[in-house]
């Protein structure tokens, strides 16, 4: 399917974003901000 | 990470999910390429083996620490994360490494401003102690691509993270490539001697000169010297650094006659991969018929002594400053790189220097933009359009013709530099497709450090989706001449310039002016354009796949596909081309695994403890039976024996 974009592209938009604020702006709650741990283990210590 | 378990081979099994985004496939392959130029760790498409990494577009950019020993282990490449540093950080978490700022020792290094952190984010600052992480003796690095930024989880504006050593505030959280040290840390980790692509690098300060030799069948000799009055007034190693100080090696054509030859021959070399880029920086302050050949002297059993190859010659009017060259090689046999100069037919002040000579199995790219007066440049150039440099007009392979804009002051922020791709009209139009169908177009700011594994350049790419519209319903990569706008070019012809595409936040100023991006009052951007359409489809459970190409990519091949189909491997056995024939590759889990031609037996564990307990139970039956005959046996013996004797002693007892 076609995606529609406007005549310029910034794939930045305009803002330097970093891993961890990618992550932040997507609601995930990774461990240091991009680390997965194995399955049954929090991914966040208490 | 501490534990062995954690390590992967060498050869890094992967996959590239199909659901990653094309320019992340793509930039996946060059994060891979830096690897190869600058460790020991290679990777290779998924064969089968027990554990791999399967690279594929999930929410965020994300990895598991080290290899988990799970089989399938997940790395994320989501939107917004196919930049190269974010893919080889990522790759590093993989690799075994944590983030920097977590190292046992960083309290002596950088300071976490807890109260300046978001709520219920702390644990993201954690340190790990030297049980669970270990440093490899190598320095706290505020240079590397696994430490946080400044404003990493900051719920203000004050930094987090704040380093002991204020000049490294604005160095920490760098995302253009590895740092030194992390090459470092990474190749004490895994062992490594030497890298996959490497070839040579030499600046030229040392009086060996990196084992180059003077060829005796030529009249005249390339010097080792600081400085030439009529140019270069520096080498450009140490360029806008010291004077009088660094080595370039000079070809003096002011005496002498037409013809005059001076050969340089670089050592042996040995390929690994057979296709090689030559880099060096070149000042001509000769004349324009002086000439530069460089070619090639190549080894084979047919040619014990070397057969001479001419590659290319350089000729032109003379500068004053160093210029940038690459040549491509594809040697697969031992050789030696030969720098021919020759004296020309006009007058010459000066002569022939070359520099920062880098030889690796890589490839060159395909063009080069050279942009002198920069520091000029940068102080004066105003903010958006009237501030832009755009570059000559350049053609993919393929031929498509296209031009980078480089706007010095930024396009929104004036203290960064933008970047920005456009498709042009071109010569070959009219037999090109369009829109334009998956071209990868990568702009790289070198980091003019004289050593190639030292270089920390700034990359980004730009894929053309042939799909993309923009608000008009026109496709995006359309015919410039039908979606693009007129511009001039400096010599007044006129031509169509397509929309842009790239970043306004390329690179800070204040990265900008850091390493060696600007030597010489001078920066180059080197363009590539690669068809990427290959990588539609990269992921080996499409049935078949062909032997992996020279990006060592897995590509599916339909004529194999039949012939996979036929096969028919069981219990989801993946079918793969191996020599041209079908092979199951079978699934496989730490506690089972399918084996056999076809996959169809299973392997547990289980099985495993089943035989080893049965085998030792029937070696202890047979041995408790071998020591039950030999006792009986001997008893047997001595019974007899003793009986003999008794019989013996009371024979002697009558006699008496």
């Amino acid at each position: 399917q076609p995606v529609q974009v406007s005549l310029e592209i910034d794939e930045d938009d305009e803002t330097d974003r970093d891993i961890f604020d990618i992550n932040e702006a997507l609601g995930l709650n990774l461990f240091e901000g991009d680390i997965r741990l194995d399955n049954g283990r929090p991914e966040r210590n208490s | 990470i501490i534990g062995n378990q954690y390590r992967w081979p060498h050869t890094i099994p992967y996959v590239l999910e199909d659901s990653l985004d094309m320019n992340a496939k793509g930039l996946i392959l060059k994060a891979f390429e830096r690897y190869r130029l600058k460790t020991c760790i290679d990777f290779k498409p998924w064969e089968g083996e027990a554990n791999y990494i399967s690279v594929f577009k999930g929410s965020g950019c994300w990895s598991y620490v080290g290899k988990r020993q799970g089989g399938r282990q997940e790395l994320s490449i989501g939107a917004n994360c196919d930049r190269i540093a974010t893919i080889e950080h990522e790759f590093l978490h993989a690799l075994g490494f944590w983030h920097e700022q977590s190292r046992s020792d960083r309290d002596d290094y950088v300071t976490i401003m807890r109260d300046r952190i978001q709520a219920g984010k702390e644990s993201n600052f954690n340190k790990y102690d030297d049980k669970t992480s270990d440093f490899l003796n190598i320095p706290y690095d505020y240079n590397s691509v696994m430490h946080y930024s400044k404003t990493a989880f900051m719920n203000g504006t004050e930094p987090t993270i704040v380093t002991n050593i204020p000049a490294f505030i604005d160095v920490i959280g760098q995302r253009i490539d590895f740092s030194e040290y992390d090459i470092q840390k990474l190749s004490r980790l895994y062992n490594c001697s030497s890298s996959l692509s490497f070839m040579d690098t030499c600046s030229f300060e040392l009086p060996n000169v990196c084992g180059m030799i003077q060829n005796t069948e030529d009249n005249a000799d390339w010097q080792r010297i600081t400085q030439v009055s009529s140019g270069p007034q520096t080498d450009h190693t140490y360029t806008g650094v010291c004077q009088e100080t660094g080595y370039f090696l000079h070809f003096n054509t002011s005496t002498g006659n037409q013809g005059d030859r001076a050969v340089l021959e670089s050592r042996f070399l040995y390929p690994k991969r057979g296709f090689q880029c030559l880099q060096f920086f070149y000042y001509n302050s000769g004349s324009e018929t002086d000439q530069l050949n460089i070619g090639v002297k190549e080894y084979t059993v047919a040619n014990p002594n070397g057969a001479y190859r001419h590659i290319e010659t350089i000729q032109g009017s003379p500068v004053s400053y160093w210029e940038l060259h690459h040549i491509p090689l594809n040697m697969p046999n031992k050789f030696r790189v030969v720098f021919e100069g020759i004296k020309g037919s006009t007058t010459s002040n000066g002569g022939l220097s070359i520099d920062d000579i880098n030889l690796s199995e890589t490839q060159c790219p395909h063009h080069v933009w050279h942009i002198r007066n920069f520091t000029e440049l940068l102080a004066s150039s105003p903010l958006g359009e009237a501030g832009s440099l755009y570059s000559p007009p350049f053609y993919s392979p393929e031929g498509y013709a296209f031009q980078i804009a480089l706007y010095v002051n930024g396009t929104t922020s004036p203290f960064n530099l933008a970047i920005y791709l456009h498709l042009i009209s071109g010569a070959n139009d009219n037999t090109l497709q369009w829109p334009c169908p998956w071209k990868q177009f990568t702009m790289v700011l070198l980091d003019q450090h004289p050593d190639i594994r030292q270089r920390m350049s700034n990359l980004r790419s730009i894929t053309t989706d042939p799909n993309e519209v923009d608000f008009s319903g026109n496709y995006y990569w359309d015919r410039p001449d039908k979606v693009g706008t007129e511009a001039t070019f400096p010599n007044g012809t006129k031509f169509m310039r397509g929309p842009r595409s790239g970043t306004s936040v390329f690179l800070t100023h204040q990265r900008l002016k850091s390493r060696d991006f600007i030597k010489d009052d001078s920066i180059f951007i080197l363009a590539t354009v690669d068809d990427i359409s290959h990588l539609i489809s990269t992921e080996p459970n499409l049935t078949a796949t062909s032997a992996p190409t020279t990006n060592q990519v897995a590509t599916t091949t339909t004529s194999m596909v039949d012939v996979c189909i036929d096969y028919g491997c069981k219990n989801n056995g993946t079918c793969v081309i191996v020599d041209r024939k079908p092979i199951c590759r079978c699934p496989a889990e730490v506690d089972w695994w399918y084996m056999g031609e076809k996959c169809e037996e299973k392997g547990t564990r289980q099985d495993i403890a089943v035989i080893a307990v049965a085998s030792s139970l029937c070696v202890f039956g047979v041995m408790l039976i071998i020591t039950i005959v030999t006792t009986c046996c001997l008893k047997k013996k001595y019974k007899k024996q003793m009986q003999a004797n008794r019989s013996l002693e009371l024979k002697n007892a009558t006699s008496f």
